[in-house]
C-alpha cells in the first residue's frame, strides 16, 4: 500500500489512504489527461504529422508522449534548489521525494533537464526538438516505417537548419540534442518500469 | 507513459483527441 505517487503530473505526492487503487489511479488519471491532450494538439500541428496513417500516428503518441512531456516540463525540476513542481504547484525537495519512495529516476530527471535548460534553446527551437522527438521511425508497432523515417528526416533537418542559424559559433548544440534522444528512451524505459512495479502494488 | 497494457488509458485519450472529440470541447 504505497501512500505517495512522486510524479509531478499529479497535483500532490500524497495520496488518501482511504481511497482504493483505482480510485488512486482515476485521480492520478484526470490529472495528467490534459497534459496528454495538449501534446496530442502539438503533434497535430507538426506539418505532415496528419498525413501518416492513424495507426502510426497513435504509436507514435502512444511511445513518445512521455518524453514529450519530459522536454516540456524540464523547469518543473529546479536543480538550483532541488526542488521538483507538482501540477497542483506546490513544490517538494529531492529529500522529500526520496523519503516518498522516489528512485533513481528522479536524480535521472534532474540530469536531464539541467542538461536540456542549460543548452539555452529558444521556444522555436525547443518545439522543433519536441516535434524530433515525437516523430522516431523506430518506434515498435509502425507500420509505414518509411513514411515515419521521412518526415523524421525532414524535421531534423530543420532542427539542424535552426539552430545553425540561431547559434552559428555554437555547432555541438545540435549534437547534443541529438545525443537527447536515448538519454529520453533510457528515461522512458525506467519510467515504465517504475508503472509497472507502482501497477503490481 | 509508454503504457504497453493502456493501463493508463492513455490509448484512448489519444484516440479521442486525435479525432477531435467535439462533447470536451467549448462551445
Amino acid at each position: 500500500n504505497r501512500m505517495h505517487l512522486v510524479c509531478p503530473m499529479n497535483t500532490s505526492p500524497h495520496v488518501d489512504p482511504q481511497k482504493s487503487g483505482h480510485e488512486v489511479w482515476e485521480e492520478f488519471s484526470h490529472s495528467f489527461t490534459p497534459a496528454v491532450r495538449e501534446v496530442v494538439e502539438f503533434a497535430k500541428k507538426i506539418p505532415g504529422f496528419r498525413d501518416l496513417t492513424q495507426h502510426d500516428q497513435v504509436s507514435l503518441l502512444k511511445a513518445g508522449t512521455f518524453e514529450v512531456l519530459v522536454v516540456r516540463f524540464a523547469s518543473l525540476f529546479d536543480v538550483t534548489d532541488r526542488t521538483v513542481t507538482f501540477l497542483g504547484g506546490k513544490k517538494y525537495s529531492v529529500d522529500t521525494l526520496r523519503a516518498m519512495g522516489a528512485g533513481d529516476l528522479l536524480n535521472s530527471m534532474f540530469d536531464f533537464s539541467e542538461k536540456l535548460i542549460n543548452l539555452g534553446l529558444c521556444e522555436e527551437e525547443m518545439s522543433l526538438f519536441t516535434a524530433v522527438v515525437l516523430v522516431s521511425a523506430d518506434r515498435s508497432g509502425i507500420e509505414n516505417v518509411n513514411s515515419v523515417e521521412a518526415l523524421q528526416e525532414t524535421l531534423i533537418r530543420a532542427l539542424r537548419s535552426l539552430i545553425t542559424k540561431n547559434h552559428p559559433n555554437e555547432s555541438a548544440i545540435f549534437t547534443k540534442l541529438l545525443l537527447k534522444l536515448p538519454d529520453l528512451r533510457s528515461l522512458n524505459n525506467m519510467h515504465s518500469e517504475e508503472l509497472l512495479a507502482f501497477k503490481v502494488h | 507513459f509508454s503504457d504497453p497494457a493502456n493501463n493508463l488509458g492513455l490509448e484512448d485519450i489519444i484516440r479521442k483527441a486525435l479525432m477531435g472529440n467535439l462533447e470536451e470541447r467549448p462551445e
